[in-house]
């Protein structure tokens, strides 16, 4: 996370970390065997990963102190629409882990609400996202173990498509905008998610209940004026997330 | 005909008939029933030429060579003599008709002769009085049969092997009916004659006798220093477990309730005195059990005054409690009253039910609101372990423990409510001051 705060222990108890080959990424909890995170942290470029690669964990702020036993998820659902051999189309960029057993919540440990069906998000809008990706001090990334979060504007959708498509002028490998994405970022930079925050939530709230928007899933840089960090639109995926859940 | 086997019925009808008959004749039938039967014959027809004191043509019944009666004419003419619809009966189990008819015939009528059918009719020898200066068929008893009849005596004498005469024989009388009738011999007469009569009544264990003798009774006392004393004549009662009691004088002991489903009764008198006897009835009732008993939580059924043997006791326990009996449960409970005067099993009791340990809520529990051990109408409320799970909206989520010993709630559910997870609630929202 850039620009953004240390979570204070519990305030965010829908967060997990993945440590998958020894790279980090995030996941929110949806229900009691589920978590929700992108696809892109569960494949390589031979294919999707094996589970018992994927260590999971959960109720943490700090990761100085990991538990020894980590969680190792059942099943590992990609979204069948997701297709980025080149890392260039992050599309359906959504994935489920399943849980052999069912977790019981706590003030630590409690799922985060999925999005109202058709449910659409408004320019402007506050979000927060977070994870333990690398955050940064005196413009240099630099590793965190604490969680972080920032709270972010949802972007025109326009204007982001605009800033990609200037980024693409100089680099053709820059990834498209989708529908099933959305933008969040401040134009100066400075505040945004980054590397090792990939899967995490990006998340609303409503009366003081949050819901998860998004899913950390690409940017140009990190906190790069002009750039804005692009999420996976969740409520986009609502029939996919309880058509898997429900044959799982 | 007689050498043929006796007949129960026929026809006989004159020659030709029914044509007319001719002239010369001289026919005659001779009828034969069994034994112990007499014959009734019936004219169905009868055209006989008429004349005064049927001097011509007739046709005569006879019995044992009696004329029973002389018929001629028909059912219209003023001559003659017909028998009518009416039929004849013949005193003994024969009859004989003879025709006969004269050498001329009227020219202008055709008489046809006769038809009649005839039966044999059982004799009710009882019935008979019997001939002057002579005995009675039977001195006691007469009992007609068909074709015969049978002698029989009255209790305290048998049938002599002549199968007609009583001779008096009182040590046989075993009475097992419900109720009966005893009398000493000759009763109300006396006996000239030394008895010794012993009647037994036994009916079946669980029923008692009880002797009820008539007003009418007299066996000779003897007068002694110490007042009357039954020395020469007596009617002895034993009852089995309780002494026996002898009785006699003119005083009838009235009502005896034994108590005992076995009674003897030895009737003794010697050759000398003059005892009219005795009768009595006797009848049976069931013996009684003691009062069950009332039951905390529970009925006995049918609730009666008094509960006799072979009466049935049923067991309910009221709702919310269960019939138990040492230690176990019973799915229901009767008892009978027993010939014994007793209760063939101990009433049970009733306990109040349980529905067990209510079902587990994952992510919840419950507790009791009230009641205890789980009893019945036991109410407890389930809860989540908020606020991390709650309820659905509107889930039910007090339970009582019902009759049938299920939790239940009030919208009849029997499976408890489910502890769904909060969602998107942080115990600890980001939040700052810093603007």
């Amino acid at each position: 996370i850039i620009g953004g705060n240390n979570a204070e222990p519990n305030s965010i108890p829908w967060q997990v970390l993945l440590s998958i080959n020894g790279k980090r990424a995030g996941g929110m909890i949806i229900a009691d065997r589920w978590i929700l995170t992108a696809a892109h942290v569960l494949t390589s470029t031979e294919g999707p990963i094996l589970s018992n690669n994927v260590r999971i964990f959960m109720g943490l702020t700090v990761i100085d102190t990991l538990p020894t036993s980590a969680v190792y998820p059942a099943s590992i659902h990609i979204h069948p629409g997701y297709v980025n051999p080149g890392l260039v189309d992050f599309n359906n960029d959504i994935a489920l882990l399943r849980l052999e057993h069912p977790l019981t919540f706590s003030i630590s440990v409690m799922p985060i609400c999925l999005p109202e069906g058709g449910s659409t998000l408004v320019n402007g809008h506050m979000g927060i996202v977070s994870g333990f990706g690398v955050t940064n001090d005196q413009n240099r990334k630099i590793l965190t173990n604490r969680l972080k979060y920032v709270e972010l504007p949802v972007v025109d959708q326009e204007i982001c498509r605009a800033s990609i498509a200037a980024e693409r002028s100089k680099n053709p490998n820059t990834p498209l905008l989708s529908d099933n994405m959305f933008c969040a970022g401040f134009p100066e930079g400075g505040r945004d998610s980054c590397q090792g925050d990939s899967g995490s939530p990006f998340s609303m709230s409503n009366n003081n209940r949050f819901w998860a928007a998004g899913i950390v899933s690409w940017g140009i840089d990190c906190g790069r004026e002009g750039t804005y960090g692009v999420y996976t639109s969740i409520a986009n995926y609502l029939s996919w997330i309880n058509k898997t859940m429900n044959e799982n | 005909l007689l050498e043929t086997e006796p007949q129960m019925y026929g026809e006989v009808r004159s020659p030709l008939y029914p044509q007319p008959y001719a002239p010369n004749l001289q026919e005659q039938w001779d009828l034969h029933v069994p034994e112990g039967f007499q014959i009734r014959i019936t004219f169905t027809h009868l055209d006989i030429e008429a004349s005064a004191g049927c001097h011509y043509d007739a046709l005569t019944v006879l019995f044992d060579g009696k004329v029973l009666g002389k018929f001629c004419g028909n059912e219209n003419s003023a001559d003659g003599n017909h028998p009518g619809s009416e039929p004849l009966l013949s005193p003994g189990n024969t009859l004989t008709l003879i025709f006969k008819t004269d050498s001329t015939n009227p020219e202008r009528h055709q008489n046809v002769g006769f038809l009649a059918h005839y039966q044999a009719i059982d004799i009710d020898e009882c019935a008979a009085e019997p001939e002057e200066d002579k005995e009675p068929l039977c001195p006691q008893i007469c009992l007609n049969t068909l074709g015969t009849y049978m002698c029989s005596c009255h209790h305290g004498y048998k049938l002599r092997s002549d199968q007609r005469t009583c001779v008096l024989s009182c040590n046989d009388g075993l009475f097992s009916e419900p109720e009966g009738h005893l009398a000493s011999p000759g009763y109300p007469n006396p006996e000239h004659q030394a008895l010794t009569c012993q009647y037994i009544i036994s009916v079946p264990a669980g029923f008692t006798v009880s002797l009820n003798f008539s007003d009418n009774f007299q066996i000779e006392s003897t007068i002694t220093d110490q007042g009357p004393e039954c020395l020469y004549h007596w009617l002895q009662v034993t009852i089995p477990g309780r002494g026996t009691v002898k009785l006699c004088g003119e005083k009838s002991p009235g009502l005896i309730d034994t108590n005992s489903n076995t009674v003897t009764l030895d009737y003794y008198i010697d050759s000398d005195g003059w005892s009219r006897g005795w009768s009595l009835d006797y009848s049976t009732h069931r013996v009684e059990c003691p009062f069950p008993g009332t039951l905390t939580n529970g009925r006995v059924t049918p609730s009666l005054s008094r509960y006799l043997y072979r009466d049935y006791i049923y067991v309910r326990c009221d709702t919310g409690y269960k019939l138990m009996m040492d230690g176990e449960e019973l799915p229901s409970f009767s008892a009978m009253c027993q010939s014994n005067r007793q209760w063939h099993l101990p009433l049970p009791e009733c306990h109040i039910t349980d529905c067990g340990e209510p079902k587990m809520l994952l992510n919840g529990g419950f507790q009791f609101l009230s009641g205890m051990h789980n009893q019945y109408q036991s109410v407890i409320e389930y809860h989540c372990n908020e606020p991390f799970y709650n309820f659905l909206g509107g889930n039910e989520v007090h339970f009582t423990c019902d009759p049938d010993r299920r939790w239940r709630s009030n919208e009849d559910l029997i499976v408890p409510p489910t502890c769904l997870p909060v969602c998107g609630k942080s115990m600890n929202p980001l939040t700052g001051h810093q603007r």
